[in-house]
């Protein structure tokens, strides 16, 4: 049985994808079998372990044919982790599942197919509302809502708590926040303190004690196509990010 | 006869907001007529003034009944700013716009309107290559391209420059790049001077002297509902986007 993580924020630039491959790498080297779905059409993920986009053949398949998943899992340079890789075609989602029955629920149709061969499934989301991460949500267990420490990704919670709401009354999803993570959090800065405050007296029970440091070898690992585990294993970005991995395998298993 | 600029790039957390909104401040305080509209279903230029969103009657009815700017545009805290917020019903765009006979090109229709009353329209744009930035490429006379300084906003310039590329060819766009402007510069972390010199190896002569640099008070300044030359008029910040307001004057008058 397979637990399915959404990474998701309609925010830009919170730190979804950084936390969508770090996490995914260090579940691997903590020897589970992970699949890294990446679904922004930006394909950072993809590029983050290294790997190039292309213009079909992967996480559109996933959405047009679930049931057929060699067709678009493949191999990634990190042990135990397999990569759905991002491809052009996720640019017009809405035309790509336009015949679907439930365009909303064509992620969740390979799950069972999942459950099989993986441990941990992660899923990077673009930074919308829109068909591609709610194909996420509707196919998660669980949901990891990274929040930058700044005041306009604050603002933003109370959209994406939104966007939840919608996919489990109209989707019948049973997607839960299985947490906030602060992201980018620098003790140095007032606003950082601020921000942590006032997401922690709203959402603490729900809050990872993990804080994810901003770190520049965070911002350098992509450009190595490597996760930061395997750029920098003693940065304080690593630390986080294994520390983060610890706090999730304890609260799954 | 206004000139107008998009502010636009799909990758999350760049910039966009933040340089609309000061752009269109210092603007403002230079004694230019200034409109921002807020094309952004986050609604975060809209709150950077100290404004709230609400569910009609703004961008939505910019891109829905062009012809009749009173019902859209109003007042901000600024003298010589108005602002078109942004709306819930934006959030849905294309169910908005399906009934248009170019959904593309609705924003363009209020150009002929905006004309006699400002110097110049700042449209902000969410991180996405759909309909809603694709409106403000079509409206605008140059795009101003927002590059924060790491490796995931690098790699999404050739997509956005397709995005650019497309409004041109398949919707007779005449926008052009009124520049690259790099944000977040921090010359103390070499990732930095990286993405500068590769950016300026191919785009010299379109990119911007100016380059913001990480300044804390950028990110203050929205908590207070106020653009950063009034929050902190002394600051790097301040003085970053006073400087780029100069160059973008002198480029256009
Ligand atoms: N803790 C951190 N410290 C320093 N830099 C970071 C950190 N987390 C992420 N970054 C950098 O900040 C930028 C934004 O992060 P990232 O791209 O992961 O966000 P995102 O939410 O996936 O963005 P998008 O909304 O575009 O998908 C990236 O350049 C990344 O390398
Ligand atoms: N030069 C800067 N120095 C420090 N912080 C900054 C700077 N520019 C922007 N910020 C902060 O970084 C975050 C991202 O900026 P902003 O929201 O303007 O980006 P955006 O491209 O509009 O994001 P989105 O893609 O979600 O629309 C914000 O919290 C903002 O306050
Ligand atoms: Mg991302
Ligand atoms: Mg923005």
């Amino acid at each position: 049985m397979a637990t399915v993580f959404a990474i998701a924020n309609q925010k830009g630039g919170v730190g979804k994808t950084t936390t969508a491959v770090n996490l995914a790498a260090c579940l691997a080297i903590a020897g589970r079998r992970c699949l890294l779905i990446d679904l922004d059409p930006q394909a950072n993920a993809t590029s983050g372990l290294g790997l190039a986009e292309r213009p079909g053949g992967g996480a559109d398949l996933a959405l047009t044919e679930p049931d057929k998943p060699d067709g678009w899992i493949e191999k990634s340079p990190v042990d135990n982790l397999a990569l759905v890789p991002a491809t052009d075609r996720l640019r017009s989602a809405d035309r790509l599942l336009r015949h679907a029955v439930d365009p909303a629920r064509q992620l969740r149709q390979a799950r069972d197919r999942l459950d099989e061969r993986f441990d941990l499934v992660i899923i990077d989301c673009p930074p919308s509302s829109g068909l591609l991460p709610l194909n996420a949500l509707v196919a998660a267990d669980m949901v990891i809502i990274p929040v930058q420490c700044e005041y306009y990704a604050m603002e933003g919670l109370a959209q994406m708590l939104e966007t939840l709401g919608r996919a489990q009354s109209e989707h019948r999803a049973d997607v839960e926040v299985g947490g906030f993570l602060f992201t980018m959090y620098d003790p140095r800065v007032p606003l950082s303190d601020e921000i942590v405050g006032e997401v922690l007296s709203h959402f603490e029970s729900k809050t990872y004690g993990t804080r994810i440091p901003r770190d520049p070898v965070l911002g350098e690992a992509p450009s190595h196509g490597q996760p930061v585990i395997e750029y920098a294993p003693r940065s304080r970005g690593t630390n986080a990010y294994v520390q983060l991995t610890r706090e999730i395998i304890h609260g799954i298993e």
